[in-house]
């Protein structure tokens, strides 16, 4: 099963 | 002070029903260009953008850059009480603490028709700066509405005020990215796609080739396939399929959010999907000349 990503692994907080 | 009619009304209606199951609190941040709209959800996996343009309003002033922290079930359910035909005229002041929302309704004879009544109705509480003959203030006794604002009716023009809230949310800052797929396709067709999928699993994947797109699930009930194909020369511009690509492409996802995304599907007749590998999909709904609702959703990816 793959894992699930979050969006923070691909955006930096502004 | 910040002050934006909306003639279709609707789309706001809609702009808060496409987020709300995703976002609990965001903030609405208003400038000079537009209004928008960045927040994730809960577990950080998917993000929801919106933008209106100050030009897709008939009226738009913003003398200083404002964000309106709101809760999105509240403002669900004072959206609910305009009527789809209704214009929203948003009014915030630059240091307040509500949202004002007015609903006007499209048949402004309805005004002389209710006159009489209401000057005998109950109070005349007015509002500061309503003709204080015409109007009346009623405080919120709805149960489902006790304490999330008041509602004041003048005749077929009903203002709200939404509370609103200070929120630190975490903006992220999403580059301009050249994608390597991009499909445009119906959106109702998109949202049938979606929800018969999660009939049979809860990981989608979405694979471009040359032959089309192919929408692919697994699950313990068996497996489901739909290929989409380039239809560039439909006889109407929704019924449209385009597909642009630079290199093959398949991501999975899951389908619990992208069923999220289609709750945008009245926004507008199409759908636009943009894919790179191992990056976040996003999709995409134009709002006419107005704007667009783009969801992010990041991908599941091998360790």
């Amino acid at each position: 099963k793959k894992p699930q990503m979050r969006m923070d692994s691909f955006f930096s907080l502004k | 002070m910040f002050e934006a009619r909306l003639t279709s009304g609707k789309i706001l209606k809609q702009l808060i029903e496409a987020l709300k199951d995703l976002v609990q609190e965001a903030n609405i941040d208003c400038s000079d260009d537009e209004i928008s709209i960045q927040a994730m959800d809960n577990s950080h996996v998917s993000l929801v953008a919106v933008s209106l343009r100050s030009g897709g309003f008939d009226h738009f002033r913003c003398d200083r850059p404002l964000s309106l922290g709101f809760n999105a079930t509240n403002m669900g359910k004072i959206l609910k009480c305009a009527g789809n035909e209704d214009a929203i005229t948003l009014k915030a002041e630059d240091d307040g603490d509500s949202l004002s929302m007015v609903f006007e309704g499209p048949n402004q004879d309805r005004i002389a028709d209710f006159g009489e009544f209401a000057r005998g109705a109950r109070g005349s509480d007015s509002p500061p700066g309503s003709r204080r003959e015409k109007c009346w203030k009623i405080d919120f006794n709805f149960a489902t509405m006790r304490g999330v604002g008041v509602l004041v009716v003048i005749f077929d023009r009903k203002i709200y005020e939404l509370k609103l809230m200070d929120i630190d949310s975490e903006q992220l800052g999403i580059p301009d990215t050249d994608y390597k797929v991009t499909i445009q396709m119906p959106s109702g067709e998109f949202q049938r796609i979606i929800r018969d999928m999660q009939v049979l699993g809860d990981t989608l994947s979405i694979s471009c080739t040359k032959e089309g797109v192919k929408f692919g699930v697994q699950g313990d009930l068996g497996t489901g396939n739909v290929l989409i194909r380039q239809n560039a020369h439909a006889e109407k511009d929704e019924d449209r399929v385009m597909i642009e690509m630079e290199e093959p492409v398949e991501l999975t996802f899951a389908l619990r959010y992208l069923n999220f995304f289609t709750k945008a599907t009245n926004l507008g007749p199409t759908v636009i999907l943009n894919m790179s590998p191992d990056v976040p999909i996003v999709v995409e709904y134009p709002i006419g000349e107005t704007g667009h609702i783009k969801y992010y959703l990041a991908p599941k990816i091998d360790e």
